[in-house]
């Protein structure tokens, strides 16, 4: 029996908010994996996201990729971004964050996966994050691409609309609004 | 090629021993 090789090898991170440490002390490797089996392993024997503290992040990110604006294959790109209200907390938040995983780990999105570079999910008292990664926030086709097909992976209604947005414009924001580069 | 797997597919290991 042997195992079903992935396209990619992805590192699956976790970020827990300690402030008496810095931002990237905080953040870890937890571990690396390349097969169907390996990521099912890892995924059965850690918390679900919403049995995580609030502040805490996971992040799951093609080899080579830090889950950071700042990486070299994250700095011109952008996010595809899911808020959840908390009431969805209990019912929704682990369902989509898993069909995440299984598109980016299935290279669910055809030719366009290699824009990808990973997902984050924010656990956080105002409101849950579920975002995707791409890397590069001029390419139209491929983004809106992604978006609509992701957007039915998670079996959102057609008439709800998500926003793509630019890491850019994220870190430059000057109040807590970021604007949309796209919407599907 | 590629390594596209769907959804359906990669589910069915989630609770497949992993022998190798």
């Amino acid at each position: 029996y042997m195992k079903h090789p992935l396209q990619n090898r992805w590192g699956l991170w976790f970020y827990k908010n300690d402030k008496s440490k810095m931002w990237q002390d905080n953040l870890r490797l937890i571990t690396k994996f390349d097969t169907v089996e390996d990521f099912w392993a890892l995924y059965n024997n850690i918390q679900p996201p919403s049995k995580l503290s609030s502040g805490c992040d996971y992040s799951m990110f093609k080899d080579g990729i830090e889950p950071m604006w700042e990486d070299r294959s994250n700095k011109c790109g952008g996010r595809w971004l899911i808020t959840l209200a908390k009431q969805h907390r209990r019912t929704e938040l682990d369902h989509f964050w898993l069909e995440t995983l299984l598109c980016l780990i299935g290279e669910g999105f055809g030719s366009f996966s290699r824009d990808i570079c990973g997902s984050v999910i924010n656990i956080r008292a105002k409101g849950d994050k579920i975002a995707i990664w791409t890397s590069n926030a001029e390419n139209c086709e491929t983004v809106t691409y992604i978006g609509k097909k992701y957007k039915e992976s998670l079996g959102l209604p057609q008439k709800l609309v998500i926003g793509y947005q630019a890491h850019a414009d994220t870190a430059t924001k000057s109040n807590s609004i970021t604007k949309n580069k796209f919407v599907v | 090629g590629k390594r596209q797997y769907d959804r359906d597919f990669l589910l069915g290991f989630q609770f497949m021993p992993a022998c190798v």
